[in-house]
């Protein structure tokens, strides 16, 4: 699993 | 990439062209504190690392350069510049760093998604972010005189996180129903405080009036 969905943001 | 978020991203990258302009053509930093500046300069190096370790798109590549470029150069003009650096409210400007760097860091040793050096670094700028405005806050309070362009830019940058908070709830409904606490948490301290700021400076708006915030 993607440790955060947030870390393609800014 | 949905709207709220686009129009965070914009919200804030705005914010801080209107600081360089303000800086830039006017020749002058007053009521922009140095403190909240270098803070963000140690949240976008801390939070960008990964520009090193992975690749999302040419978007979110370009938007951190930008960031970290810009930040940077805010505090060179505040620091060296030989005409700006003299306009700087040095002795009204005294919030110390480490008062709210180190708690944060510590936070983020004790709080944290994953124990890597990068997610721990990832959450600290996180948490330094959601504080970073307090010395500019207090600055503010002390000026008695808040220019458009300083009054613009602090409300620009409250704006954007307040549009981040709307993206991560439709982010939540959309996609993947993920929880993230750690940073929709901090964004709702970082935007509450701006609550009074923004208070005020709607009002004056409204109102017509030069901003001030009550002592």
């Amino acid at each position: 699993e993607e440790p955060s969905s947030v870390k393609d943001e800014l | 990439m949905n709207v709220f978020r686009l129009a965070g991203d914009m919200t804030h990258l705005l914010s801080i062209i209107i600081l360089l302009l303000k800086i830039r053509a006017t020749k002058s930093c007053t009521g922009i504190s140095l403190k909240t500046q270098e803070l963000y300069v140690i949240v976008f190096l801390t939070r960008y690392l990964d520009l090193f370790t992975k690749y999302i798109s040419f978007y979110n590549t370009t938007m951190k350069l930008v960031f970290l470029g810009t930040s940077i150069s805010i505090v060179w003009y505040m620091r060296y510049h030989k005409v700006v650096k003299q306009t700087y409210n040095k002795d009204q400007d005294t919030f110390r760093h480490y008062f709210l760097a180190i708690p944060c860091f510590l936070l983020a040793l004790l709080i944290h998604h994953e124990f890597t050096v990068i997610e721990v670094l990832w959450t600290f700028s996180i948490y330094l972010e959601a504080v970073a405005i307090l010395p500019q806050l207090v600055l503010l309070q002390r000026s008695r005189n808040i220019d458009n362009l300083t009054g613009n830019y602090v409300f620009l940058l409250g704006a954007y996180r307040a549009l981040y908070l709307v993206n991560w709830v439709y982010r939540y409904f959309t996609e993947n129903h993920l929880v993230r606490w750690i940073p929709w948490l901090s964004g709702l301290v970082q935007t509450t405080l701006y609550a009074d700021f923004f208070y005020y400076y709607i009002k004056s708006w409204k109102n017509n009036e030069k901003l001030q915030l009550p002592a």
